[in-house]
């Protein structure tokens, strides 16, 4: 009876469209999140790093095959599809390094501050040769204060579709139709958080501004990175990234 | 905006991946 309910349905749909596009499940993350690389494997990075731009080169892909799995999970979220084409796409240039910041708590071990790049656990030491450690730092600390909510897969699906679904983006074409679409994805959010008792989640959750701010932040770095090396565009990054960030 | 962000377009398009 429970299972047939629409919000039910709603709740088990966002759930799989999330599990079907993440790059590595949970139980594998969370296996090998003592797996850190060693500080001979940092030095060597920072050696093979050094050219200009190679790690901007290096994150800006691993970044892009993020945002790839992020357009395949909107595709998936229920609702999204029907909205118009030049919302989809406001949605997602607004959102998408959003959800993929929310994702990283997964990947991220709050005991010794270290994020799964590359095959193993990574401190922000592996991250210097970006030339923005302070960027990389609150990156760290916003994953380690989500971390600390110790929040479910179906919670993190829901914060990802609500990253998504946002109806206070700016230059959405149909903003009553998102707003519909986000209305009915928090409804079925506080139901998940009521039946398993975790309504506290909600208050504790990271202002949105703060992933606006880190989303500001990198355009700020790429754009200072850009103006240092600018012989590098337009070959250097995924066409993907430079779409969407430059 | 699609003509601006074609690659985010077309995989939106993409009913195969």
């Amino acid at each position: 009876k429970h299972d047939s309910s629409p919000m039910e349905q709603l709740t088990q749909k966002v759930l799989r469209s999330y599990q079907e596009t993440c790059q590595l499940g949970s139980e594998e993350l969370q296996l090998r999140r003592w797996d850190t690389f060693s500080r001979e494997e940092i030095c060597t990075y920072q050696r093979q790093a050094r050219p200009p731009g190679k790690m901007w080169q290096r994150c800006a892909g691993r970044l892009t095959e993020a945002i790839q799995l992020v357009v395949e999970f909107a595709k998936r979220l229920p609702g999204f599809l029907e909205l118009c084409q030049n919302d989809q796409i406001v949605l997602l240039k607004a959102g998408a390094l959003e959800v993929v910041l929310v994702q990283m708590c997964r990947a991220f071990n709050g005991e010794n501050r270290t994020v799964f790049f590359e095959g193993k656990y990574a401190s922000a030491e592996l991250f210097r040769a970006l030339g923005c450690h302070e960027f990389i730092s609150s990156i760290f600390d916003f994953a380690q204060s989500l971390c600390a909510l110790h929040c479910s897969e179906s919670e993190v699906a829901f914060l990802c579709a609500l990253v998504l679904v946002n109806a206070n983006r700016r230059w959405l074409q149909d903003q009553l139709q998102v707003a519909r679409l986000q209305g009915q994805l928090e409804v079925a959010f506080r139901l998940l958080l009521r039946r398993t008792q975790r309504e506290e989640l909600l208050p504790r959750l990271p202002p949105q501004a703060r992933l606006r701010a880190l989303c500001s932040q990198h355009l700020e770095q790429l754009q200072a990175f850009l103006r240092l090396h600018p012989g590098l565009l337009p070959s250097a990054f995924p066409p993907l990234y430079r779409e969407l960030f430059t | 905006l699609k003509e601006k962000h074609k690659i985010l377009h077309r995989l939106l398009q993409d009913s195969s991946s």
